[in-house]
């Protein structure tokens, strides 16, 4: 038996629509020490791995490991039926085909019970980690999302190179060419604002546009994100949650 | 560009 209730209806809200245009179904895979899914996208480019930890929940059991084959978009479509401050508690018997989801409003008393049919998903897993990194990237996600969808306009292509006082930002396009650069900054008022760049080895490396304007769906997830960088590999872009993450692997284009 | 995909860069478990 897996039982999960959420604080709020909002975070699990947030992280379907940060993976619903990517990935259209996944197995979430529940142990008794949180859930966590390992998807790819359909092209194959970008890899999304998810762990909700335990300690994510208000409550939390799962007595025996269980895996779950969810439709993203169908879930999605019954949590946008809940308000974002209602308790939702997601559950399922050992053997289930269906995923049971009941929102419960913290004013009225109403309470809201929506089941989802599972589905039968074969993936593979892929064994991403731990990974080398060269370079790390932290900055506020908000100006990360608006320099992809910025650069987005220029090219497909957005090229990354950090030294190690900066991150710059490229992108070079049939209609012109743009830069961002962006340096190290401590912002001890607030702290989410701050920019830090760690180097080992500079790096210069570019992404596919389209899989970035993916990535940053999951922007209201955290404030931050961090981009870590190796050189001919894929880049990871993480996002915080509470307890635990959502990371996105891309791997890198190269010059033909 | 090319665009190598992410199996390239990760063995199957």
């Amino acid at each position: 038996m897996l039982e999960g209730k959420f604080e709020e209806a909002s975070l699990l809200k947030k992280i379907v629509e940060a993976m619903k245009d990517c990935v259209s179904s996944c197995n979430f895979n529940c142990t008794e020490n949180g859930i966590s899914v390992q998807a790819v996208d359909n092209s194959r480019v970008l890899l999304i791995s998810l762990l909700i930890e335990k300690d994510t929940f208000e409550e939390y059991r799962c007595d025996r490991n269980i895996t779950l084959g969810v439709g993203l978009g169908s879930l999605s479509k019954i949590i946008g039926n809940g308000a974002n401050s209602d308790y939702l508690t997601i559950s399922a018997d050992d053997d289930a085909d269906k995923l049971n989801i009941i929102f419960e409003d913290k004013v009225k008393d109403k309470i809201s019970e929506y089941n989802l049919k599972l589905l039968d998903i074969d993936a593979d897993l892929l064994d991403v980690g731990p990974m080398d990194t060269d370079a790390t990237i932290t900055l506020p996600s908000a100006d990360f999302a608006k320099i992809c969808k910025d650069m987005k306009v220029l090219s497909e292509s957005l090229q990354i190179i950090v030294t190690k006082d900066s991150a710059l930002f490229q992108s070079v396009g049939d209609i012109g060419t743009g830069n961002i650069v962006i340096r190290p900054k401590t912002d001890i008022d607030h702290p989410e604002e701050s920019v830090t760049i760690s180097l080992d080895k500079p790096i210069d490396l570019s992404f596919g546009s389209k899989y970035l304007s993916d990535i940053i769906k999951a922007t209201s997830l955290s404030q931050k994100v961090t981009i870590k960088l190796t050189d001919q590999s894929p880049g990871v872009f993480e996002y915080k949650l509470p307890s635990g993450y959502l990371r996105f692997y891309l791997a890198p284009k190269f010059d033909e | 560009m090319a665009q190598p995909t992410i199996s390239n860069f990760f063995k199957r478990k």
